[in-house]
């Protein structure tokens, strides 16, 4: 029962090797609490990382500060958890009426 | 097993009670085996489909072994079935089984599993406990005598991709290589994972290339564009480390090592929008495309024996 309240998961698009290194650094600040889903290899590519609400902030000070384009992929995390759990309950009610 | 909701997500109980109910509508295909036990003591299952025969050349899948990768179990569960209901009514499944034996572990990370259903629906690794820390589990592809403690794995337990303290101390990839080695003539390793849409060969810890590369890399694209047939999916292929990121102590790997000369992993759908979190409503369409492209491996497996 975890909470991802706030939580979002950004899409980040590094443009340089140098840029990629900088998000990996980022990304091993273990009091940023970063969840890398999707790693980047080369400037282009794009990287997802779920971040906890409560490092929101700096994460995007931080990519705002360093010209570091991204966009957010998933505005709350929660929600989406939740919405899934619901279809999960709602299918199985359905399974149990029909048997 | 016609009425199960393949469209859906499901718990590790319903999963395991229907790996039952398919044994039982299958006799003379499938079969349920426990090839060991996890962490917290879950039996590991894997579904054995054969028409007879002693050790037959045999394919391998499995899916999940990052728990919270739930479109990869669910895609399992319908290629499992698929499997099931195609021998004598698809003529290419059918001369595969007829041939070769495949075997399917649908839940590899059961504790993992169970966490993302009742505690933390973002778990990735096992539940074993470390040492010394607080933090909980090893990233079981990390976690294999390939490589191990190389980079591109972390030596810090809080890591997502903490490679464990030393290969196979994980139950889970233990079992699977106690398995593999026992059986002795696995022909085919096929590990799912999600997501970000790749088909990748070994190898993943060296950027030397693998002996069969031009091979595998002939058959992924085969398989990929089998695959994007369908739905138009794009994906990308090559080797792990050319074409994701380094990581040391990967599965296949391992089995590419172990003389199985068609190793491949994959990355189902999506390529960025919902991530973990894929609707159930893509389940079946994702099964369905995926499910082109392993039917390619199988079938150059099943005519090029090694």
């Amino acid at each position: 029962n975890d909470s991802f309240i706030g939580d979002q998961v950004l899409r980040i698009t590094a443009n340089s090797e140098e840029q990629i290194y900088m998000l990996k650094d980022l990304a091993e600040l273990d009091h940023l609490q970063l969840d890398v889903w999707r790693e980047a290899v080369k400037p282009e590519d794009s990287m997802d990382i779920h971040v906890p609400h409560s490092s929101l902030q700096t994460v995007k000070a931080f990519l705002e500060s360093h010209g570091i384009s991204y966009s957010v992929m998933i505005e709350d995390v929660q929600s989406v958890v939740d919405h899934e759990r619901a279809e999960m309950l709602a299918a199985r009610s359905t399974a149990q009426i029909r048997s | 097993t016609n009425s199960f909701d393949y469209a859906n997500y499901h718990t590790l109980e319903e999963i395991y009670n229907w790996m039952d109910e398919l044994a039982s509508e299958y006799p003379h295909l499938v079969t349920k085996e426990q090839i060991g036990s996890s962490y917290e003591g879950r039996p590991l299952y894997i579904l054995k489909f054969s028409t007879g025969g002693n050790n037959r050349p045999s394919i391998w899948i499995d899916t999940g072994i990052h728990s919270r990768e739930w479109v990869t179990q669910a895609t399992g569960v319908w290629m499992a079935k698929k499997i099931a209901s195609d021998y004598g009514n698809d003529e290419s499944i059918t001369s595969i089984l007829d041939q070769m034996d495949i075997f399917i572990e649908i839940v590899t990370n059961p504790d993992g599993f169970h966490f993302t259903h009742t505690k933390n629906r973002m778990w990735r690794k096992t539940r074993s406990i470390n040492a010394g820390t607080s933090c909980v589990g090893v990233d079981p592809n990390r976690n294999w005598d390939a490589g191990f403690g190389g980079p591109g794995a972390s030596s810090q337990p809080c890591s997502e991709t903490y490679r464990g303290p030393r290969a196979n101390s994980e139950k889970e990839v233990k079992a699977i290589v106690d398995f593999v080695q026992a059986h002795g003539n696995i022909k085919a390793f096929v590990s799912i994972h999600s997501y970000s849409q790749l088909l990748l060969y070994p190898y993943g810890y060296t950027s030397t290339p693998v002996p069969d590369k031009q091979e595998l890399h002939d058959l992924a694209q085969r398989a990929v564009s089998a695959l994007s047939s369908l739905y138009g999916t794009s994906y990308r292929y090559g080797s792990i480390i050319t074409t994701i990121y380094q990581a040391s102590g990967g599965t296949i790997d391992w089995t590419y090592k172990q003389g199985i000369k068609y190793s491949y992993t994959f990355e189902l759908r999506d390529n960025g929008r919902y991530g973990f979190l894929l609707p159930a409503n893509q389940i079946i369409p994702t099964a369905q495309e995926t499910w082109l492209a392993v039917k390619v491996i199988m079938e150059h497996t099943r005519d090029n024996p090694y």
